[in-house]
């Protein structure tokens, strides 16, 4: 069950922010977990879970490893951490293309080859679809269907 | 597990892990 706000240093909420939320809330069932996004931008990280008045960390990859030791999402194995990592490293190099496109190469690369464990497929889809957002690359888009087909 | 979680999201990149949990 998702909640949005958008926070007052967003001017204006991207299309594809906007497009995301509806999507959610056509999925939504209304019970389960509660989750509240809240749109703000000017933060170190593009990405905060906040989980207490004192408690908060950085990263969507993070958040997913952090779900899998709570035992919500399927265990990391040690071989993952590296494609998390990938993963979260693609975002972050959003300012340098080439160096980001031969980033999704590898990472596409790498994925196809091993075993994809379901904190893995959940970063590195993200990744590649915000990489594909940014690029207009269909170069990912054979890799985000074979991860749509697993779930 | 907390009853919410609240994640601040910069609206230029999509945490499009959550349309996944959903599915």
């Amino acid at each position: 069950y998702v909640n949005f706000f958008t926070h007052s240093s967003v001017a204006q909420l991207p299309e594809a922010a906007k497009e995301f939320a509806e999507e959610i809330s056509r999925l939504s069932t209304g019970d389960g977990q509660k989750v509240t996004v809240i749109w703000k931008t000017g933060m170190p990280a593009n990405f905060e879970v906040i989980l207490n008045p004192t408690t908060s960390f950085w990263g969507e990859g993070n958040f997913i490893r952090y779900l899998s030791r709570m035992g919500v999402l399927d265990n990391t194995q040690d071989t993952d951490d590296m494609l998390l990592d990938m993963s979260h490293q693609l975002l972050v190099l959003s300012d340098d293309r080439k160096e980001q496109t031969k980033l999704a190469d590898r990472l596409m690369g790498t994925i196809r080859k091993q075993k994809a464990s379901q904190s893995v497929d959940y970063t590195t889809y993200s990744a590649l679809r915000n990489f594909r957002n940014a690029t207009k690359s269909d170069k990912v888009d054979v890799v985000l269907q074979d991860i749509m087909g697993r779930l | 597990l907390p009853d919410e979680y609240v994640i601040a999201v910069d609206p230029a990149t999509i945490p499009y892990s959550l349309l996944l949990m959903l599915q």
